[in-house]
């Protein structure tokens, strides 16, 4: 019995054990990026890991903020990444990037992307809480951004981006509806990552699809070749497929992954906050995870994941649970009644793959 | 001249409110993307240390082998460092990838340089985020095409809040 998703109840879902942390041996270190100005309190994550921490060893401040912080109010979405990645991915070096300070003319996400081709060490994974409705970008912008993804994926950088909270999105193209797909979301260079309720709230049981949860297939990057045989499987198998006038079936298809993303409990400015939800809460709970396998892979002498898609769907989701229960929210209207895509057997467009059984996903990414 | 952008949406994004022009003298910092060169070796390289099959699987690229992969050729980094000069950027800074420089520059001067910008002050959501941002289309001139992607800091502005503190979930009945 739970009153809501807290550390204890990630790892219990997620099976990890008292002893799956960091070791604070070797150079392993993970991120997380938000852009929305607000302040990151240190004595937040204290607090939060006063509460919550005290069953694994866990590290009770940041290695580095980078971006002028100040003595305004902290803000939940701040304190949700630092606090979930570090209990997730705990005991790892963890550095935080937030903008307030930044120029008012200055585009925040625009910053962090200079920083990464700025910085020669930079953590191996970072996850970033950022996305935009793909049609409001220009394409110059869009594909320079993917270039820039590249430039990270070439470097072993691990770069996960939570897949948005307004389901398959809806807007009105030429009187007509359709699905909202989001960017860097849909970029083909990133992990993008999707959001889960537990069946029964009050319960650590199976999960099941978070309506909330983004997903959808581009209308500006072409499927990757990666994804070719799962995206085709889900589109002749799934027995609930929206109209497809509503979706454009021959872009990238995401989210890739998911995990939890509903009723976290987080401190922010000494208040502990209940039912705090979006995927921007799943994608450092997922970061932390992978960042342990990191840890696993370093102390074997092996390189870091790096740029995970296309070992994800080689390996069909091993070590994955796989979600097959839900929709996620859509167009309010006749044809669709405000249903997006359901999720099924194997990969679909709302949880992809599924969400993390920690030992069988250690297993299955550890080697080579 | 010519748009570098033009499917960039420019409207006012919803929950933004426009508090009028920014004053000529005002300083503006931004960004000019230049254009990088091969970008598919780039993407052969990212599918080689991927791809766990690949001899190359997990054997990355330092932040120099990137620079020396895709930094603009050196007539992108002279015209466009000429561009910038004439119109009176200062304090300008690039990356190591040399494929980014932001400078400052006074609205007078941006607007001169980047012709059809108009520069207002914004503010937004419930933290009172506020921004500097251009109400119409830019253009650049002809001779930059080959040299600039895009300008950052005119048209996309900062993202504001998505998370949700849902109501406690209701749930019927099985439970006390």
């Amino acid at each position: 019995f739970h009153l809501g998703v807290t550390p204890s109840v990630i790892r219990e879902r997620y099976n990890l054990t008292a002893q799956d942390v960091g070791s604070g041996t070797t150079n392993n270190s993970q991120a997380c990026a938000q852009f929305l100005e607000q302040y990151f309190h240190e004595s937040d994550l204290a607090e939060f890991m006063r509460l919550f921490g005290g069953k694994f060893e866990h590290q009770a401040s940041v290695a580095r903020v980078v971006g002028k912080q100040g003595r305004g109010r902290a803000g939940i979405e701040a304190s949700l990444d630092v606090e979930y990645l570090m209990s997730a991915g705990a005991n790892i070096s963890t550095w935080v990037y937030s903008s307030p300070g930044r120029h008012e003319s200055q585009e925040p996400f625009l910053q962090w992307l200079l920083v990464l081709s700025n910085e020669t060490t930079l953590p191996h994974v970072h996850t970033i809480s950022y996305g935009d409705d793909e049609d409001s970008l220009s394409s110059a912008y869009i594909q320079r951004v993917n270039t820039e993804f590249q430039k990270a994926a070439a470097r072993g950088l691990t770069l996960l981006f939570a897949s948005g909270d307004s389901g398959a999105g809806c807007w009105s193209v030429s009187g007509r509806h359709q699905f909202r797909p989001s960017f860097p979301a849909s970029s083909p260079y990133v992990t993008t990552v999707g959001g889960t309720s537990f069946q029964n709230p009050f319960r650590v049981t199976n999960e099941v699809v978070d309506y909330i949860s983004g997903g959808g297939f581009s209308n500006v990057f072409p499927r990757p070749s990666y994804q070719e045989e799962a995206v085709n499987k889900f589109l002749s198998t799934s027995l609930q497929l929206p109209p497809s006038s509503y979706f454009n079936a021959s872009g990238r298809a995401y989210p890739d992954v998911a995990a939890l993303s509903d009723g976290y409990w987080v401190v922010s400015n000494g208040v502990p906050i209940p039912w705090v939800s979006g995927t921007s809460a799943s994608t450092p709970v997922f970061g932390g995870l992978l960042s342990l396998i990191n840890e696993h892979r370093l102390l074997s002498g092996r390189p870091p994941l790096g740029f995970l898609n296309p070992r994800l769907y080689q390996q069909r989701g091993e070590g994955l649970f796989d979600v097959t229960h839900g929709c996620h929210e859509s167009c309010l209207n006749e044809e669709v009644q405000g249903e997006g895509f359901c999720s099924g057997p194997g990969w679909d467009p709302v949880t992809g793959w599924g969400t993390p059984n920690f030992p069988a996903l250690l297993k299955s990414l550890v080697n080579p | 001249s010519y748009s570098p952008e033009p499917d960039q949406r420019w409207m006012t994004p919803p929950g933004w409110v426009p508090l009028g022009r920014a004053a000529p003298e005002e300083e503006l910092s931004l960004t000019f993307a230049l254009r990088q060169q091969n970008l598919e070796r780039l993407t052969e390289l990212v599918q080689a240390v991927s791809d766990p099959g690949s001899p190359q699987y997990g054997k990355y690229l330092t932040l120099e082998d990137v620079t020396e992969l895709v930094q603009p050729s050196p007539l992108t980094l002279r015209t466009v460092q000429k561009w910038l000069l004439a119109a009176g950027a200062r304090h300008c800074h690039s990356v190591t990838t040399q494929d980014f420089l932001t400078c400052r520059l006074s609205v007078r001067e941006a607007e001169w340089l980047l012709s059809g910008a108009e520069f207002h002050h914004y503010v937004g959501g419930p933290a009172e985020t506020h921004a500097i941002r251009s109400a119409r289309p830019y253009q650049l001139p002809k001779a930059l095409r080959p040299h600039v992607d895009f300008v950052g800091g005119l048209h996309r502005f900062p993202p504001l809040s998505s998370l949700r503190q849902r109501p406690e979930p209701q749930v019927a009945g099985t439970f006390g």
